[in-house]
């Protein structure tokens, strides 16, 4: 379901791609062109665990990072 | 499955040490779900267990919380309830248990310590997540009975496609 992430969520979100999508922080101009950083890394999450593909946090992707896990990243990044 | 770019343990015959206790559970507890967690990945493959009690084993299970000393802080109850490092020398194969969780030996309160090492294990020996949501790989926690845990054909097919199979059976 289309949600307004509340401001927890989105601090989740943002501490959840950091650590298991090497979610980096943005500088620069921001591209006109293409979905954020962010809006990549919640896809491919969002592809991994089998979910749509919407790039936004909806609640069933809010669900799954909100899911004991173990620590390690799901994507594996280079040393 | 998916491998750590096939990084695997060079030998067969690896050492574990178990460096402390959880408060949760009994020592013998500890030991019985750790052991049946080593012992679920050796069943299908030619990977062999032999318990240490001093020195650097290859496999070093310790329970910890917060920011231990590896730049990968854990996080406090709930969410990160372990993570193990892949094989390798110093800190590869090493698992470590987020203290601030509540672990169990045999209730479904808490979180089931055999099924959270075994799934740690199976990073210990060379496998990395899985997106299969049945196997014993995928990130989440989910229960399923110890009891009669049987390791998912994704996690078989990983583990033998990086060591082979069991050759004793």
């Amino acid at each position: 379901l289309p949600i307004t992430p509340s401001k927890e969520d989105e601090v989740l979100a943002e501490t959840y791609l950091k650590r298991f999508y090497n979610l980096t922080e943005e500088t620069g101009p921001t591209s006109r062109q293409g979905p954020s950083q962010r809006s990549r890394k919640v896809q491919e999450m969002q592809k991994f665990f089998g979910l749509k593909l919407t790039g936004t946090l909806d609640s069933e992707t809010l669900a799954m990072m909100k899911k004991p896990r173990c620590g390690v990243p799901d994507v594996q990044i280079g040393h | 499955f998916s491998t750590f770019n096939n990084r695997k343990w060079k030998t067969n015959q690896l050492t574990y040490r178990i460096e402390n206790y959880t408060p949760d559970m009994s020592v013998a507890e500890v030991d019985q779900s750790i052991t049946r967690a080593l012992q679920v990945w050796a069943k299908v493959s030619p990977l062999r267990f032999t318990r240490i009690y001093r020195g650097t084993a290859d496999i070093m299970i310790s329970f910890t919380r917060g920011d231990h000393g590896d730049f990968n802080p854990f996080d406090g109850p709930g969410s990160t309830l372990a993570h193990a490092f892949a094989p390798g020398p110093y800190i590869g194969g090493d698992a470590h248990f987020d203290d601030d969780e509540n672990f169990s030996f045999s209730s479904t309160r808490g979180y089931n310590l055999f099924l959270v090492a075994a799934h740690e294990f199976g990073h210990s020996l060379g496998l990395s997540h899985s997106n299969d949501p049945g196997a014993l790989m995928f990130p989440t926690y989910s229960y399923r009975d110890p009891r009669t845990f049987s390791l998912p054909r994704d996690d078989v097919n990983g583990i033998q496609y990086i060591y082979g199979p069991n050759p004793d059976v």
